[in-house]
C-alpha cells in the first residue's frame, strides 16, 4: 500500500 | 599524517559490526574534530552517520582534513583480528594508498599490524539540518532489538505511532497482525531500563523492518537507543558511544501511494 521514499527527497546534498 | 590511538579498541570493532551490513564501502573523514563517516546504503533509503570525537582517543593526530576510503567488509575482517581488550591504532601517511591498523595487547606482549589498501570512493554527503523532532523515545536498546526482530517474523513494515499514552509498533502480514505498545516507565532501578517518551505532536510513520533490523546491529554499543520522529521526515535511530560520539541511522519512511 505504500512506496518507499529515498533520503534525497528530504535532504539536499552538500 | 594520521595517527589515532584508541585504548578501548573494542569500540571500533563494534562500530564496524554496526555499519558493515548497511554500507559496503565508505569514506572516513578525519579532521581535528574527530573521526567521522556519513554513508548511504546502495538504495539511498538509509544513511549511517558515525562520530568519534578526537577527545575520546588517547592520542589523536590529524595534520590536515582527509578522507580515507575503505571497504568496510575488509576493514571488519582486519578488526576482527584484534582482541577485545586490545588498544587499536589507525595510521595513514600523507598520500599513501594504504592504512595500517595496529593492535596491542593490554600487557604489551603481542603487537600486530595489518595494512589495508585504501580505495577511491565517490560519495555525496547529505546536508541533514539539526531539527527539533516532534517525538522522541528513549528505550533499552535490547527492547528495541527484540521488537524489530519479533515483528519481522510477522510483516515487512512497521508503523510506529507515538501518542501521549505511549509508542505503538504495528505490523501485519499474511498470517495476521501484531501490536506492541510501550508505555513511559521511568520508575526503574537502572536508568538504562527506562522508557521515556517526549511528545510535542503525535506522530505516526511507517518503515521497512529490514533496515531497522540492520540498525540494531549497533545494540552492543549502547544500552539505550533514541528514536526521533517528525511527520513526513526520516526517523533517526541513535546509539551513543559513551561520551565519545554516536552512530546515527536515518531511514526514509514509506509513503502512501
Amino acid at each position: 500500500y505504500s512506496n518507499q521514499s529515498t533520503l534525497s527527497s528530504f535532504y539536499g546534498t552538500r | 599524517m594520521l595517527e589515532l590511538r584508541l585504548v578501548q579498541g573494542s569500540l571500533l570493532k563494534k562500530v564496524l559490526e554496526a555499519i558493515k551490513d548497511l554500507v559496503n564501502e565508505a569514506n572516513f573523514d578525519c579532521s581535528s574534530t574527530g573521526f567521522s563517516l556519513q554513508a548511504m546504503d546502495s538504495s539511498h533509503v538509509a544513511l549511517v552517520a558515525l562520530m568519534l570525537r578526537s577527545e575520546g582517543f588517547e592520542h589523536y593526530r590529524c595534520d590536515r582534513t582527509i578522507s580515507i576510503g575503505m571497504n568496510l567488509t575488509n576493514m571488519a575482517k582486519m578488526l576482527k583480528c584484534a582482541g577485545n581488550d586490545d588498544i587499536i591504532t589507525i595510521k595513514a601517511d600523507d598520500g599513501s594508498d594504504t592504512v595500517t591498523f595496529m593492535f596491542e595487547s593490554p600487557s604489551q606482549d603481542k603487537i600486530s599490524d595489518f595494512e589495508m589498501k585504501l580505495m577511491e570512493i565517490d560519495s555525496e554527503h547529505l546536508g541533514i539540518p539539526d531539527t527539533e523532532y516532534q517525538s522522541s523515545i528513549k528505550m533499552p536498546s535490547q527492547e528495541f532489538l527484540r521488537i524489530c526482530k519479533d515483528l519481522s517474523s510477522i510483516g515487512d513494515t512497521v508503523m510506529i505511532s507515538v501518542t501521549k499514552d505511549g509508542v505503538k509498533f504495528t505490523t501485519s502480514g499474511d498470517i495476521g497482525t501484531a501490536n506492541i505498545v510501550c508505555r513511559q516507565n521511568t520508575s526503574v532501578d537502572e536508568p538504562e531500563n527506562a522508557t521515556e517518551i517526549k511528545m510535542q505532536e503525535p506522530v505516526s510513520l511507517t518503515f521497512a523492518l529490514r533496515y531497522l533490523n540492520s540498525f540494531t546491529k549497533a545494540t552492543p554499543l549502547a544500552n539505550i537507543v533514541t528514536l526521533s520522529m517528525s511527520a513526513d521526515l526520516p526517523i533517526v535511530v541513535e546509539y551513543k558511544i559513551g561520551d565519545m560520539g554516536y552512530v546515527r541511522y536515518y531511514l526514509a519512511p514509506k509513503i502512501e501511494e
